[in-house]
């Protein structure tokens, strides 16, 4: 699965992602990708959000949206509240990670797996991307 | 210079430093890099974070170190079925598919569903149809179909066929 979210110069956000999905995959099973709210949300009142990870259990946390109403409802900021819905995610037994990014600019991710291929750029910065979880 | 930010992910699973080959580090890496110049580009050039995400998510769907587009793992039965979705959060307005099979970017379709505005979500050949319609880029499905990731799927059921342990995907 690859997402992204940005926030442009006039404090608009967006978010996208797209997945081949879980390898062997049976059914027709669909994940958490293409639907919104689980997989892939965006709000300017609150936040944009791309999910990737256990698709059942993000479906069932409705986790983009989670994100984006502990930012709207319950003031955390973009990563504090994708650090909860992660640990979340975690005791109902799903893994994966998120990224997030707020209309003031503030994102970043929140995982519980040993990797994340993961990136961020801000204007007239220096890009920076990483894999591991100790980067 | 106007302030925006973009943050990217190509997927999170068991990936171990030292246990990951390190051609497949550094692919993982310079693919992100590359995602996030198409992304910041458009965003230099004063463009929408609706802009910004879709340039940068072509960028990985066409990279075969992840797992969208070409690089996307196989069904069981052996296809490609590629999912994607977009959101405006100016708008909420929403675009996403499932199971397509031909559209060679995921996320444009996508968001041809979001700017059509009358649904939300189109799935397989129906999905399939509406990017013919719209003019997408359209491919063969075996554009999809890498060895690497049919030996995964080799791998996957030989093992009892589910990747409980998010290895590939």
């Amino acid at each position: 699965t690859v997402g992204a979210v940005a926030v442009d110069a006039q404090g608009h956000v967006a978010a996208a992602t797209s997945t081949g999905g879980l390898t062997a995959k049976r059914w027709g099973r669909i994940g958490d990708s293409p639907l919104i709210g689980a997989g892939t949300y965006a709000d300017d009142r609150a936040c944009a959000t791309s999910c990737t990870g256990s698709g059942e259990i993000f479906i069932r946390a409705v986790a983009a949206h989670e994100i984006a109403a502990l930012v709207r409802f319950g003031k955390l900021g973009p990563v504090d509240a994708a650090g909860s819905v992660i640990a979340e995610i975690g005791a109902m037994g799903g893994k994966g990670g998120v990224i997030t990014v707020g209309p003031d600019g503030t994102g970043g991710w929140a995982f519980n797996t040993p990797g994340m291929y993961r990136g961020i750029l801000r204007s007239g910065e220096a890009p920076r991307v990483a894999i591991y979880d100790d980067e | 210079m106007s302030e925006w930010t973009l943050v990217i992910h190509g997927g999170s699973g068991s990936m171990r430093r030292g246990v990951l080959p390190e051609a497949e580090d550094e692919g993982g890496r310079a693919g992100l890099e590359a995602a996030l110049k198409a992304g910041g580009a458009a965003l230099d050039a004063g463009g929408s974070a609706l802009d910004a995400v879709e340039a940068a998510v072509r960028v990985m769907e066409d990279d075969p170190h992840f797992n969208a587009g070409r690089g996307a793992v196989f069904s069981w039965d052996g296809a490609n079925e590629l999912d994607a979705a977009i959101m405006d959060g100016t708008s909420r307005a929403a675009g996403a598919i499932s199971s397509v099979t031909t559209t060679r970017n995921p996320v444009s379709l996508a968001r041809k569903v979001m700017e059509d505005g009358r649904h939300v979500l189109l799935s397989g050949a129906g999905a399939d149809e509406f990017s013919r319609d719209k003019g997408l880029e359209q491919v063969e499905p075996d554009y999809f179909a890498l060895a690497e990731r049919r030996r995964q799927l080799d791998e996957i059921k030989a093992g009892g066929g589910f990747d409980s342990a998010m290895k590939y995907g």
